[in-house]
């Protein structure tokens, strides 16, 4: 039997993760017994992916199941104050590592009594670098007898390539992991034994602690794939071997003082390795800051290896310098790509993007953070897209993402580790390859309704790009879409069709994995397109994009920024409330003295 | 002066005062690990004549030492003097300066505020707020705050410096007082009862005239129960 921690027996823990194009629905449910002669509390604690939404927690204690409920933010914040003023601490939620947020709660259970735990998640699986990822953290702290993870995957275009991988792998463990594929199906199943737990043959300990990761991909007969179930579409669209299309580069750099040192170090690496995957048929320029600027060429430059070569001897001779000036460069960065336009420095079918990298807040020049927002936003006419990369704790993130969302682009943060230099090239890599321009994907227009996003600026090479929306037509034989798009060369057309009939069977076949999936995808696609129009929407539409947001999320129970799951727990005294958000990321907070 | 520590993991905040004779010098961040200590010094009770006009107290000059740089920085409401080994050089609020030298980076923006930060660790703030000088109630002073706290190491102390890395607390009986908006509530804190008070503080970091209000739980009798030991035992003799 496994080493009870406290008297607390954890006798099974069961991962269960079923995928359907591309959706997971994930149920973790741990069950555990008091072997003491005396009340004890039981932890359950799972770190779950930032961009998965929980949409179900319970506890079964002696029989008695309580259920998390899911509510408007406002409602259940009130809630939690009545629990403030009972003592009652609140808050099941925190942030954790770079790609995940932790769920914890505890829970008094009576001597000799068993607590069953059951966290259930949803998230939609990005393609990235040309495959989908499931990340499950495992960290079961102690031996446990029963302890599985069982993925199952279906992907109605079938799979075309299946991987499982654990940090924690060693070689006694290797016949645990069980993968297959054929056609549809993946099955990846771990079921480690309790002697292979064990950190070594004689040890109560585990040396189950880390990530375990199953990786896949589908078959791309063509550009892309339609799937109907119970009323919903999803249009899967990453079409394959298209010819890149030239970009220009304009890398926006923060060298203030507070960049002195390693951050400054590793953004230099990470330019250099930038700069030998840049690719001869792209431009680039840097604009270099602190309280001034410095432009590198007075034009953007074509990558030639000669040129290329002069750019790293630049990188390399990149000093700190003083204060943060956010507002003037990157308007520079602007002007420099009109002026390339107007010139026609640059290839008429290209992408014209601006990646700024700053650690902190704006403190010289225009230091007004929605001044600034509302500077680049009119400068940039032309809508270049403006990534923004957010470099270690100080850094106001709430104002890069508003900046990028506004100007087509996203913000990321770079975590203050050893290997920043690597996370600023793996972002980079995600937008190295754009292979379509400003595709359009048009829908039969009287037949459907509730459709998510359907034009999109870039395409890039192993990515996926994904549109849901409702049928409305139920007489409707065939659906058609039609995806225009600029590629390298010329103007590319793609046209997809189902026939609504034959799908019935694809429907009933994704049915037994789970029912509703398309239309839990198509919300929790929704949801995420609303919320990320509300940090850029002016105060009227934002009020409007909130309530379609909460609406949805409080209709397919999902734990959003807008909601919070309160979960009612037994006490020895009373009953306690508890309460669990979604992480939202903000500023490090600080700790000051003054007066007033 | 008015102390604020941010709590993340409650998304709360916990704010107390600190009562003392003007002279007397608080030790405000101590990190052993690091090299690096932060004092700052209580001015206030503002008189005309011999009647004094005002009772409260603020800190007027701070001072920072860090030991591996061999370097001392003192800071009043109206110069900034810069003590490295031997040598020493003044700057004053009046204009926009930045002083960089391995490892330290300074600096002055005119008349409102100035970061300091040393390496790629420690980073603080420092708000000037002033006003005219025949103002009968209030006097310059100066405020002070931490960034990237969790850079410093384990063994960071002081009235400011032990709350760097996090403090647990819960909050029971919430009750109504004379103040509606204030009320009353019992915090358990490491293992004693206190009562405190539901109110807020001033974040002055974005608009050094108006602040941003910080709701949190105020902790009376100069943070007695909260901090370790009492405030008294953060007297130091001078700011370095």
């Amino acid at each position: 039997t496994a080493e009870p921690v406290n008297d607390i027996e954890v006798y099974s823990i069961n991962i269960d993760c079923k995928v359907t194009s591309r959706f997971a629905h994930n149920v973790i449910t741990s069950r555990a017994i008091n072997r003491a002669s005396m009340s004890k509390e039981a932890m359950f604690k799972v770190d779950l992916p930032k961009t998965a939404f929980i949409t179900n927690f319970s506890m079964v204690i002696d029989g008695k199941t309580y259920l998390g409920e899911i509510k408007e933010k406002e409602v259940a914040k009130k809630q939690y104050e009545t629990a403030v003023k009972r003592g009652q601490t609140a808050g099941l939620v925190k942030a954790s590592g770079r790609k995940t947020e932790t769920f914890t709660v505890s829970v008094n259970i009576a001597a000799q009594s068993k607590v069953t735990f059951e966290l259930v998640y949803e998230e939609m699986l990005k393609r990235n670098h040309g495959k989908y990822e499931m990340f499950i953290k495992v960290q079961p702290k102690t031996l446990v007898r029963n302890f599985q993870i069982e993925v199952e995957i279906h992907e109605p275009q079938g799979i075309s390539f299946l991987d499982a991988e654990a940090t924690f792998i060693t070689n006694d463990l290797l016949p645990a992991v069980h993968k297959s594929f054929s056609a549809e199906k993946g099955y990846v199943s771990f079921k480690p034994t309790l002697d292979q737990q064990r950190s070594c043959a004689t040890c109560s300990t585990t040396l189950l602690d880390g990530d375990f990761t199953v990786t896949y991909d589908v078959n791309r007969e063509s550009a892309g794939n339609i799937q109907v179930v119970d009323g919903y579409f999803v249009h899967f669209f990453a079409p394959q071997k298209l010819a890149g299309v030239p970009k220009n580069v304009i890398y926006v750099i923060d060298k203030s003082g507070s960049m002195y040192g390693r951050k400054l170090e590793q953004t230099k690496e990470a330019l250099l390795e930038i700069l030998k995957d840049t690719a001869e048929h792209d431009h680039f320029n840097f604009v270099l800051f602190d309280n001034d600027i410095e432009v590198w060429k007075p034009s953007l430059v074509k990558a030639t290896p000669e040129n290329l070569k002069k750019a790293r001897d630049f990188v390399r001779q990149i000093t700190d310098g003083y204060t943060t000036n956010i507002n003037d460069p990157v308007l520079k960065a602007v002007q420099l790509l009109d002026e390339a336009n107007a010139l026609n420095q640059i290839p008429e079918r290209s992408v014209s993007l601006i990646v700024l990298l700053t650690d902190g807040e704006a403190n010289i020049g225009e230091t007004e953070p929605e001044k600034i927002q509302e500077n680049v936003k009119k400068a940039n006419q032309r809508g270049y897209t403006l990534y923004c990369l957010g470099f270690g704790y100080g850094v106001n993130y709430g104002f890069l993402e508003k900046m990028a969302l506004e100007n087509a682009g996203i913000a990321r943060r770079i975590y203050e580790d050893s290997d920043a230099a690597l996370q600023m090239k793996g972002f980079y890599t995600e937008i190295a390859n754009p292979t379509l321009l400003d595709i359009k994907m048009e829908y039969p227009e009287n037949a459907i309704a509730n459709l998510t996003q359907n034009s999109f600026k870039h395409y890039f090479d192993g990515s996926e790009i994904v549109v849901a929306g409702r049928i409305i037509d139920n007489d409707l034989n065939v659906f058609s879409v039609d995806v225009k798009a600029e590629g390298a060369d010329n103007l590319l057309k793609y046209s997809e069709n189902v026939q609504l009939q034959d799908t019935d069977g694809v429907s009933k076949k994704q049915e037994y994995i789970f029912g509703d999936f398309t239309e839990r995808l198509w919300a929790y696609l929704t949801i995420q397109q609303l919320l990320e129009k509300r940090v850029s929407a002016d105060p009227s539409e934002k009020e409007k994009l909130k309530k379609q947001a909460l609406d949805l999320s409080l209709k397919f129970k999902f734990v959003t920024p807008l909601t919070s799951m309160v979960v009612t727990k037994p006490d020895e005294i009373e009953e306690e409330t508890l309460v669990a958000d979604k992480f939202v990321e903000a500023q490090a907070p600080s700790n000051w003295v003054d007066s007033d | 002066p008015h102390f604020v520590i941010n709590v993340p993991s409650q998304n709360d905040a916990l704010c107390f005062n600190i009562q003392e004779e003007p002279g007397v010098v608080l030790n405000l961040v101590e990190d052993q690990g690091l090299g690096i200590a932060v004092n700052g010094e209580i001015i206030g009770k503002k008189k005309i004549g011999n009647n004094v006009m005002s009772n409260e107290t603020y800190f007027g000059k701070l001072g920072f030492v860090n030991r591996e740089m061999k370097l001392r920085i003192e800071v009043t409401t109206e110069t900034i003097t810069i003590m490295l080994g031997k040598n020493k050089k003044e700057y004053t609020w009046e204009k926009t300066t930045s002083v960089k030298k391995k490892g330290l980076n300074l600096v002055i923006h005119k008349k409102n505020n100035m970061t300091l930060s040393f390496g790629e660790g420690a980073k603080f703030v420092i708000i000037l707020h002033q006003f005219l000088k025949d103002d009968p109630l209030h006097m310059d002073f100066l405020g002070f705050y931490t960034l990237d706290d969790h850079k410093f190491s384990a063994h960071v102390h002081g009235l400011l410096g032990q709350f760097f890395h996090g403090i647990d607390y819960e909050i029971s009986n919430v009750h109504k007082t004379k103040i509606p908006d204030k009320p009353d509530a019992t915090m358990k804190v490491k293992n004693k009862l206190l009562t405190v008070t539901r109110g807020s503080q001033k974040d002055y970091r974005s608009d050094p005239r108006k602040g941003k209000k910080v709701p949190c739980w105020f902790v009376h009798s100069n943070a007695e129960g909260l901090i370790d030991g009492t405030h008294k035992d953060y007297i130091v003799p001078d700011i370095f």
